[in-house]
């Protein structure tokens, strides 16, 4: 099964 | 002190139908650029970016740069009690631990306010860069929402592929498998139910259809949507709100190990 990314692996914390 | 009325109440309401599964809890940020709103789900896979902006408002004022923290199925209670031709105003103390939503009817002859308590929501902004994405597909929004809910029907995941072509959505599951290929097809009577693909280069993404079904919630705020992808980026599922602003849902995809 495909592994699902979170959205911190793209964006940074402001 | 926060004072925002907005004509057409009807168009908050839609917002919050449209956020309040994905979201429990978030803050609503009030500045002279508009009412806007940054969230994540509980699992941080899903991301809504809200912006009504204050010339989208029949009086707007701010005085100064406030955040509210709501519980968004207590808000959505709230505003299921305005009328769909109700004016909405929104007012707020700064400092204070409430907000009212005040709801005029049309003639003016019945006016209710509702006081809700906010609440301390430890804020988790995301710093999200303007991209460029390599295809951009903007087609009607009860089309996507139609694609979506079929194909959730067959599998839990759909594959999102879009070329010069055209776009395919596929999925597969225990039944068997399905493959959606929208064209683009720009000889339509209304500009609204134009399908259009701008490819830079081919992209294919995998993306859970619970969310993407999630984000169709959306669609009476806008009758097309824009979908915007790059390879090895979370794809931007948006629906513009009509001289206001828009509400932008992002999803990260998912990646073969």
């Amino acid at each position: 099964h495909p592994n699902q990314l979170t959205m911190s692996k793209f964006f940074d914390y402001t | 002190m926060l004072e925002l009325r907005l004509l057409q109440g009807s168009l908050l309401k839609k917002v919050l139908e449209a956020i309040k599964d994905l979201v429990t809890d978030a803050n609503f940020d009030c500045s002279a650029t508009g009412f806007s709103l940054q969230a994540m789900d509980s699992s941080h896979v899903a991301l809504v970016a809200l912006l009504l902006r204050a010339e989208g408002f029949e009086h707007y004022r701010c005085d100064r740069n406030l955040s509210m923290g709501m519980n968004l199925n207590n808000m959505s209670k709230m505003l299921k009690c305005a009328g769909n031709d109700d004016i909405i105003t929104i007012k707020a103390d700064d400092g204070g631990d409430t907000v009212t939503f005040m709801f005029e009817s049309p003639n003016q002859d019945k006016i209710s306010d509702f006081e809700m308590k906010l609440m301390d929501i430890d804020s988790e902004h995301l710093g999200i860069p303007e991209t460029e994405y390599e295809a951009i597909i903007r087609m009607p929004s009860q089309e996507f929402a139609r694609i979506c809910r079929d194909l959730s029907t067959i599998g839990d995941t759909v594959v999102i592929s879009a070329s010069k072509e055209g776009v395919k959505f596929s999925t597969k599951g225990d039944i068997g498998s399905a493959n959606v290929v929208c064209r683009q097809n720009t000889s339509v009577d209304k500009p609204e139910d134009a399908t259009v693909i701008e490819i830079q280069q081919p992209v294919s993404l995998t993306f859970a259809l619970r969310y993407m079904n999630s984000f169709t919630k959306a669609t009476p705020l806008s009758n097309t949507v824009t979908v915007s992808m790059s390879n090895e980026l979370p794809v931007v599922v948006e629906y513009k709100i009509a001289e206001m602003g828009y509400i932008r849902f992002y999803l990260a995809p998912k990646i073969e190990e």
